[in-house]
């Protein structure tokens, strides 16, 4: 149902965003339970987007194309500063790609933030 | 089974110009099986086009076509959408400088120069004119305003007086008007080189008691551009083809989609439009 | 009912954009249908707004609350450059009038999104 | 019944300094009958600042407490409210130009003073000092470096090398911190004047291997910063009273609606913090 998807689609939101948490917290602290977290909140959130798709619409397919793309652009993108960060590399090696993952998260919170208009469009 | 994306980025998301490129378009992806999403920034400006271009590469998209706002911040991320492989063309204001894959717009610096010639025609070989343009730092109105300004130079003793920007919104024209001619008190003829400033420019000229003291050349052939010109307030208009930008735009992405080999300038006319050929 | 809630929302947002773009339309080209419109969007999305308040929850009430007030403010601020344009003013008399009416409309889609947010709270 | 709604705006929405603030705050309003809304920009700048009083203003909210970036750019916004009749506090960081009704926070010059004499004390009077700041134009930022600069130049030999800002961000502060350590070979000390800049200063000592040979003078008593107090990596921190500033502003709107007459500064005191009192 209706409810039913705009109810995971906002658990997609809550995961994505303690996903930034965790990564975040990483990247200051090394905090290693926050990498279990981040990685386990990426696994959650990509089994809710599947469910979507399976369920959606074609409008909304579209957004749930772009959506996941970006949730991969993230994770790799995050994945990369982590890496380097676990080398032992200085902030200011990665601090580029440490802000280029922040602005995709923006971009994927944009793209759930459509998904719900287009949910709500029926 | 879902088509391929085509992101198409405006100039400024709310200007009707902007709906012409679209609509020619979203034709084309519809011949081609594709699909358009329309961008574009709230406000001109180099860091939203940008922000724009790196959501579409960061949602993976199949084709980027994109406006420019200032060239030199777009370099860097057109580079990056490019080696990874996503065609990238500019459309109506070009990069040169960066590997965008084509260009497909009007030769703006020629565009100004047949605008030049237009005021020559219009006002004679003196006067004074005043400039509105749809942005000060933006490529395509740069290039008009100086292909404009290099050929009066040489070919008349018309004498730009002011300049001033709209930012490409229809309010902000009518007040850079009114401040031209507020400040400048023999100006013979306004120059407008964005579609809203027309009628921006119109409005103001009428305002102030002004119609028929002070030409007006515009560009495009918005409606309410052809209605001034009907009515006498706007002169003449620089017409350009922007339906044919966003067809041609989508055709290109499309074949080096299907694997052609595509790139370089793809220059779209322009024609100038008065009372007598309206 | 929750469903009922978020449509009646939907429509609240699409009749503000509606009156804005009357609005403005009025202000460029004095066309006085536009100013009949926008007067009419106004009651309809106030009639809505005090069907919700008197259907919600105390938290969706504040942010009703906060989204009324700013429904007003922005009535306030487009009913005195429309005098001004009826007066012949210049639009240079009242163009930071103006750029307020547009701004505080923005701040009205805030508090929308926000309400939208909180009946999804559930 | 809804209660009165009393927005209390930061320096940077995400900035746990503010969450003593805030809970200091919200600590008042429960005591009175009120509601806090906490509000902040994403990035410290003066137009999101605005934006958010005047958003506070258009929904006629029943007080203000807001931080001041840039206080030339607040002043307008900060008259209309008062003059519509809504108190409006500053608090952390003031507009004393504006008719904003009283301030609530640290005497920032003074503080910056508090933190000169404490350099003085941990590298005595001759030495190298590097600054990192929690943004280069906002306010409370600039008062404390000016009134440490001050002090130092009139009662030490101490130099002030180099300046750079963190912008209130952790990671931020860690970069400017290694870039001042990295462009000045001989720096004894580092300053840091907001809350987030001596956990990243820390960690850049750190992560160089300075430990014990680059002292840290910091702000706030954030956690971390305890820590790395307790660990030898910060020398001593000004402790302020950011949970007091939000109790207090609280209770002067409050009084301020219920008839009161309120006004002026009301300044909460500093402490200094080190190893041997953490
Ligand atoms: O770039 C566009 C320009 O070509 C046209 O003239 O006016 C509108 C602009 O957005
Ligand atoms: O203004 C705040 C300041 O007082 C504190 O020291 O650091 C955090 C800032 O936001």
């Amino acid at each position: 149902s209706m409810l039913n998807k705009l109810s995971i689609l906002k658990s997609v939101k809550m995961e994505l965003d303690e996903s930034l948490y965790n990564y975040e917290k990483y990247i200051r602290e090394n905090d290693y339970k926050s990498i279990e977290i981040y990685n386990s909140k990426y696994e959650d959130l990509m089994k809710k987007i599947n469910f979507l798709q399976a369920n959606s619409d074609i409008e909304s397919r579209y957004v749930l194309r772009d959506l996941k793309n970006c949730i991969e652009s993230y994770k790799k993108s995050a994945d990369y500063s982590i890496k380097l960060n676990d080398e032992k590399a200085s902030i200011d090696v990665y601090y580029i790609n440490y802000v280029e993952t922040k602005e995709i998260y923006e971009f994927c919170s944009s793209f759930i933030a459509k998904l719900n208009d287009s949910y709500l469009n029926y | 089974k879902l088509k391929p994306k085509i992101v198409l980025i405006s100039h400024v998301y709310t200007n009707p110009y902007w709906q012409y490129v679209k609509m020619g378009a979203e034709k084309a992806a519809k011949e081609r099986g594709a699909i358009i999403s329309y961008e574009g920034p709230n406000v001109a400006n180099a860091e939203e086009g940008v922000k724009l271009i790196n959501m579409a590469y960061a949602s993976k998209v199949s084709g980027i076509i994109t406006y420019v706002q200032e060239e030199e911040k777009y370099i860097k991320v057109i580079n990056k959408v490019v080696d990874a492989g996503i065609p990238l063309l500019t459309v109506d204001s070009d990069a040169e400088k960066s590997k965008r894959i084509a260009y497909i717009g009007t030769n703006n610096v020629q565009a100004g120069v047949e605008a030049a010639k237009e005021m020559i025609k219009r006002i004679g070989h003196n006067g004074n004119v005043g400039i509105i343009m749809g942005g000060k730092s933006v490529k395509n109105q740069i290039e008009r305003v100086n292909g404009f300004k290099e050929y009066i130079e040489k070919n008349s003793n018309i004498n730009v007086s002011d300049i001033e920007s709209s930012d490409s919104y229809l309010i902000e024209a009518e007040l850079a008007a009114k401040k031209i001619l507020t400040n400048n008190l023999k100006i013979d003829a306004l120059l407008c080189t964005s579609a809203l400033d027309g009628p921006g420019a119109a409005k103001a000229v009428m305002n102030m008691g002004l119609s028929g003291k002070v030409k007006i050349i515009s560009f495009d052939d918005l409606p309410e551009t052809l209605e001034y010109i009907e009515k006498g307030i706007i002169t003449s208009t620089v017409v350009q083809r922007p339906y044919n930008m966003g067809y041609n735009s989508v055709n290109i992405i499309m074949n080096i989609i299907e694997g052609k080999k595509e790139e370089g300038i793809y220059y779209t006319d322009v024609v100038i439009v008065g009372k007598e050929n309206v």
